[in-house]
């Protein structure tokens, strides 16, 4: 755990009353090494050691805590200020049907994160959502939507074609029509290097109005996570990050690097494959999952 | 007209951290490195040193990291091949267990069965139907909610049918998951049983834009089963699967196949050199 590592190279801290450079040296270094098997992108990892080391280097030891828990408290804040300090909500305060989009790489939980919401919408926010698909790639991915849409109960668009886009713009009207006030689009996965793909959700977006893009992110993913976040925001534009597979032991440094890179805030988790696991994403506790 | 190899300390740095942002591990990068900076030492050469150099060394150290002997699917000699396909959810395992019916199909001509054995995510049977109906080969799933119920039944279907092999999709499960790894474990001994042996490829499927979770998935799947190999998945994305080399070189695992894509002929023999060679692409 890196709290253990940083409690033991602190005990180096004891009767200095300053933090230097040389007395957190060793602390940084645990911290480095404990944030890259966390899956934290490298860089990030470089800006949030370095933000750290300012935000210790002068400070007095404090006599009431040990030199351990007063550098955890430091690092914990600097991880704060890259998750976000509050929880922020979906932006569906608008004239129905709100539209959400689920968009992400392959696998990565789009389809569940779809159905879990729409199931959280309907009964802890009291809305009337529905949902439709607009993956017409992945072999039975209709029904696989259909099917959850059926176990949580909630309004199902049946396809009417077979282009993307006029999926989308019917099921707009269909749901509106239907008096739904939340669609929730579910999109097919893609890799964000896939220029033709990017653009699918473009044209989405330039014929919709998607009042909420959702980049759905695999707890489990690498380096890349850097990449993917930045171009699925640059290119397409998200409003929120949501997490998967959290009932895993991956460590989720993928959020943190997603987060600092397109600054939009994490807002779901998902820990379980049943329609009940999601939760509102809480940065505090994402950070003692990242500090182990 | 040989000269002395001499690197300095910001090429490797550089180097170590093409390796970290490869999702290879901290502790195999410095592993690598430190190789690496050890073999250089007193070596000589008539080359130009420069970055193709170090670069091509490097890939050398890691291929031979990944290359082994045992890098072939294999078959049963003489009767029925059981292949069971397991992993994390959305990791690949229902599209790659497709993409190998179509290879062995078209490069070997056994007659393949492929079996549902996902008895429990929405749409998981028909997804899998459809690719088999893609490849043209036999399908098999009932009504059983029990994995290991089906895989019995699929069995004793096979021989009726003269099938050589057939592979087996399972849930996707996290191994951190007790209850899903004992199921896992379940089907493997229901094989055993019924077929007087272990599957003869137990491959166990990672999604290739994972990090270092990858090699705890490994870690906890190999505990539960007798995994023969790995496939890695989605190596078509910009992640380099640098976890590849502790799974191979660590836990002791050949790496057999690898997906580059969704369709049917995305996928292709692990080729240690090609592998090594894209880490620093
Ligand atoms: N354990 C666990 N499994 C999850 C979670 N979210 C999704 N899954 C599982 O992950 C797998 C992939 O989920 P999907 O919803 O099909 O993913 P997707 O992004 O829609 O996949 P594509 O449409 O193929 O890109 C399924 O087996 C899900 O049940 C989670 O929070 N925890
Ligand atoms: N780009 C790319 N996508 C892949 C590859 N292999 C699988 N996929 C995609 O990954 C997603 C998940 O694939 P599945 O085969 O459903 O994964 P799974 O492991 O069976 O998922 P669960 O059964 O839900 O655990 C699908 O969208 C596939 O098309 C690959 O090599 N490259
Ligand atoms: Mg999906
Ligand atoms: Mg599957």
């Amino acid at each position: 755990k890196i709290t253990d590592k940083i409690t033991s190279s602190f005990k180096k801290l004891r009767g200095h009353s300053v933090i230097t450079d040389k007395n957190i040296d060793e602390a940084l270094k645990e911290i480095r090494l404990g944030l890259l098997e966390a899956d934290v992108n490298y860089k990030v990892v470089k800006s949030l050691v370095d933000s750290i080391k300012e935000a210790s280097v002068g400070k007095e030891v404090l006599k009431s805590v040990s030199p351990g828990e007063q550098f955890t408290k430091i690092f914990n804040d600097e991880l704060i200020k890259i998750l976000g300090s509050e929880t922020e909500y979906l932006n569906i305060k608008v004239s129905p049907p709100a539209v959400i989009m689920m968009v992400g790489l392959q696998g990565s939980g789009k389809t569940t994160t779809a159905a879990k919401l729409s199931k959280y919408l309907k009964e802890k926010e009291k809305r009337n959502p529905c949902m439709v698909s607009a993956d017409i790639y992945r072999p039975a991915a209709i029904e696989q939507l259909k099917i959850l849409s059926n176990q949580v109960k909630v309004g199902f668009i049946e396809n009417s074609s077979q282009d993307v886009i006029e999926i989308c713009k019917n099921a707009f009207k269909s749901a509106y029509n239907q008096g739904y006030d939340t669609l929730i689009i579910d999109t097919a996965g893609r890799l964000q290097i896939d220029d033709s793909m990017i653009q699918e959700l473009k044209s989405i977006k330039s014929e919709v109005t998607i009042h909420e893009t959702l980049l759905i992110i695999d707890s489990m993913l690498g380096q890349e996570a850097i990449n993917v976040a930045k171009t699925f925001n640059d290119e397409v534009g998200i409003e929120g990050i949501a997490l998967t597979k959290l009932d895993g032991d991956a460590r989720g440094g993928a959020a943190l690097s997603a987060k600092f890179i397109t600054n939009k805030p994490i807002k779901f988790y998902g820990s379980g494959e049943k329609m009940d696991a999601l939760d509102i994403f809480h940065p505090d506790r994402m950070a003692s999952r990242i500090l182990g | 007209n040989r000269k002395k190899v001499v690197i300095d300390d910001n090429t490797v740095n550089e180097l170590q951290e093409a390796l970290i942002l490869s999702d290879v591990s901290f502790n195999s990068s410095e592993r690598i490195i430190k190789k690496f900076k050890d073999g250089l030492k007193n070596q000589e050469t008539e080359e130009e040193v420069n970055n193709e150099f170090f670069l091509g060394i490097l890939q050398k150290e890691i291929s031979a990291m990944l290359d082994r002997d045992d890098l072939n699917i294999n078959f049963e000699p003489g009767g029925l091949s059981v292949f069971i396909i397991s992993g994390v959810n959305g990791s690949g395992k229902t599209t790659t267990i497709g993409k190998l019916a179509n290879l062995i199909v078209s490069e070997i001509g056994k007659k393949v069965m492929i079996v549902a054995a996902d008895t429990f995510r929405a749409a998981a049977i028909s997804q899998l139907e459809v690719w088999a109906k893609r490849v043209g080969v036999e399908f098999f799933s009932n009504e059983s909610k029990d994995p290991s119920s089906v895989v019995y039944s699929a069995i004793e279907e096979a021989e009726k049918k003269d099938v050589e092999v057939i592979i087996i999709d399972t849930a996707g499960r996290l191994g951190t998951n007790n209850d899903l790894m004992m199921e896992l474990s379940k089907i493997e001994n229901v094989i055993k049983k019924q077929m007087g042996k272990g599957p003869i490829e137990n491959l166990l499927v990672l999604d290739g834009t994972s990090g270092q979770n990858a090699l705890s998935q490994i870690e906890k799947f190999k505990k539960s089963i007798n995994l023969t190999g790995i496939v890695i998945t989605k190596l078509d994305s910009t992640s380099k699967a640098g976890f590849a080399i502790s799974a191979s070189y660590d836990y002791d695992l050949p790496i057999k196949l690898i997906g580059v894509g969704e369709t049917l002929h995305d996928l292709l023999p692990f080729v240690p050199d090609d592998f090594s060679k894209a880490l620093f692409d």
